[in-house]
């Protein structure tokens, strides 16, 4: 583990008084080699540790017992800040409320959009699930299924998702439907999703754009959060975090893009939706 | 000692972080620039020299890995695809599906994802689109009774290869790693030998958890191959240097796209290229 490894970095130091800056600068090594590991953007890592050295010295680590752990504590600090900030919720926002998911190829939208319907009803919501992928082979059929597992209406937006929403949102008032959870096509790695989406987001004034990403993800996750500015996302959902993806991409895009993540993905069920816990997440990362 | 060269500061950064951006990660990074500086020994050092002596690096890491697919002479082949839920199996299945066919092959792919929502409605329409059969039994069935009725059609219908899609698991679920397994014994009994290509399919974005994928799923099938999708867009899949480095498996196809044409063979000198630009 790191706080071992760290261990053995200052291990030969116990009781030598204060550390060299040499060895200041191992420690911060083996803790950016685990960073890199657990897939944090490279950049990231460079910034946050940057910061962390100055703290280090400011704080007169140096003088303390147990140099390992004091560092590896301004850094689970660093982390922890960075991943939670104000505990963010949904905004639902608007009669009704349009919930919409983005995300690139294979996240996990289709399977998030049945776990946030079956959340919002423990919440006392009213929610219907909405397939707007004209693209994916059975993409309507996936959806509707866990539409029917739950027990929950299904509406088809895909002849042309943008007019579709539109008709959707006069009957969600008719049919007392207070969330609209909109389930878009995955786009291909880095890319700008398809073409309707911007305006489909715009015209439904859509209050919560959520980003769905796999766990597993590598350094692409900066680049696929910016592929998806033009839909004004408002947080992140991280899917897969029942495997063992260390999940770097929990602190890049907060740190960098300043997106909040406000849930986990735990499985395959609908069950399998978690709050999302910063300093769980930092453990994690830190390995 | 081998001699090796000393690249200044700006150019070990700028080395470095071409690999690290492509996820190449820290470990194989650092033996890469090791083997660059080797390389270099003795040479003037600009940026020119540092990207030849990279890509030869990487190349050399790669030798083995490009093997160009041949249908085995038994009939009929059985190729298995495996690996984590939404890496591209279904979709990659009717690629090489296509592909085969083109060739003048009769391909009947099964449908032994019987788990997920629609997986199964998934791989009938990708069916219908290329005209080709789909084995299928009611979601919930047994995997194995689906490939073994696969194959028991396949081998008295004449078929000369068959495209087994699976269901998507985490590497770390030992259960459902022991169910791949089964499926594997399952052809076994009806061949008489394993089936021809298990393939791994890798998602090209994966970072790290590439080594544990290809382990893990080596450890429950015992891979011959991957496939690396969702190379178009940014992705560079770089995790696939700690997979040499660590399995020496040969990469068969890469996918570059949604669209069923969009299915190319892994070329060393090209995903090389594509890597260190
Ligand atoms: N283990 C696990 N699997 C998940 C999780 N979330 C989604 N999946 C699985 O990931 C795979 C892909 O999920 P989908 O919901 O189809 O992904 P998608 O983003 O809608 O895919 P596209 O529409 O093709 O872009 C499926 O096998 C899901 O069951 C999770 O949190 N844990
Ligand atoms: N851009 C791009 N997308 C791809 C590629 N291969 C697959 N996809 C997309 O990735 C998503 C997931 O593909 P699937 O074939 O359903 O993946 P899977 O591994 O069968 O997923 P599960 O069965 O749910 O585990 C779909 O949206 C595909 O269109 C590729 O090479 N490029
Ligand atoms: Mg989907
Ligand atoms: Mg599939």
């Amino acid at each position: 583990s790191l706080t071992d490894k760290l261990g053995q970095v200052f291990a030969r130091l116990r009781g030598k008084g204060t550390l060299t800056e040499a060895e200041i600068q191992a420690g911060l090594r083996e803790i950016r080699q685990a960073l890199l590991a657990a897939d944090v953007h490279y950049q990231v890592v460079r910034d946050l540790l940057a910061k962390v050295e100055e703290q280090a010295r400011a704080q007169k680590i140096v003088q303390s017992l147990t140099p390992a752990q004091q560092l590896l504590a301004l850094v689970r600090q660093e982390m922890t800040q960075a991943m939670g900030g104000e505990a963010t919720k949904l905004k639902l926002s608007g009669k009704p409320a349009v919930l919409v998911l983005v995300g690139p190829a294979g996240s996990g939208k289709t399977t998030t959009a049945g776990k946030l319907a079956r959340h919002l009803v423990r919440k006392g919501r009213k929610p219907a699930l909405i397939c707007a992928d004209p693209f994916r082979p059975a993409a309507e059929e996936q959806l509707a299924l866990l539409a029917k597992k739950l027990g929950l209406p299904f509406a088809p937006a895909t002849s042309d998702p943008v007019r579709d929403l539109t008709t959707l949102a006069q009957r969600a008032a008719r049919e007392l439907w207070d969330v609209l959870i909109v389930d878009t096509p995955g786009s291909p790695p880095g890319e700008s999703p398809a073409d309707f989406l911007p305006e489909l987001i715009q015209t439904t004034k859509a209050g919560d754009v959520l980003l769905v990403l796999d766990a597993m993800v590598g350094q692409e996750a900066l680049g696929m959060g910016q592929a998806f500015a033009g839909c004004g996302v408002t947080g992140l959902i991280l899917t897969k975090l029942d495997g063992d993806a260390r999940g770097g991409a929990a602190l890049s895009l907060p740190r960098r893009l300043g997106l909040p993540v406000l849930f986990a993905g735990t499985g395959e069920k609908p069950e399998d939706l978690e709050p999302f816990h910063p300093q769980r997440m930092a453990d994690r990362i830190l390995g | 000692f081998k001699g090796k060269a000393r690249l200044d500061q700006d150019a070990l950064l700028r080395l470095e972080e071409v690999l690290l951006a492509a996820d190449v990660g820290p470990e194989a990074t650092a033996f890469i620039v090791r083997s660059v500086e080797e390389k270099l020994a003795g040479q003037a050092v600009d940026w020119n020299a540092i990207q030849a002596a990279l890509e030869e690096t990487l190349v050399q890491a790669l030798n083995g890995v490009e093997r160009p697919f041949v249908l085995p002479r038994e009939k009929p082949a059985v190729l298995m695809f495996v690996g984590v839920n939404g890496s591209g199996k279904t979709t990659t299945v009717a690629k090489v599906a296509r592909l085969l066919r083109e060739e003048g092959h009769n391909p009947l792919l099964v449908a032994a994802d019987t788990f997920r929502a629609a997986a199964i409605d998934q791989l009938e329409v990708l069916g219908q689109e290329l005209g080709l059969k789909v084995m299928a039994h009611q979601p919930g069935a047994d995997p194995g009774a689906v490939v073994h009725d696969g194959l028991a059609h396949a081998r008295s219908a004449g078929y000369d290869v068959v495209l087994v899609d699976t269901a998507g698991r985490l590497q770390t679920k030992r259960p459902l790693m022991e169910e791949l397994g089964k499926v594997r014994r399952v052809v076994e009994k009806v061949q008489g030998r394993p089936p021809d290509e298990r393939i791994l399919v890798i998602d090209a974005t994966v970072g790290q958890n590439a080594l544990s994928q290809a382990q893990l799923f080596h450890e429950a099938v015992g891979l011959t191959s991957l496939a690396v999708t969702k190379l178009d867009g940014t992705a560079r899949g770089g995790a696939v240097i700690p997979i040499a480095r660590h399995l020496n498996l040969p990469i068969l196809w890469v996918g570059v796209g949604e669209g069923l044409e969009d299915l190319e063979p892994f070329r060393t000198q090209e995903f090389v290229r594509a890597l260190t630009r």
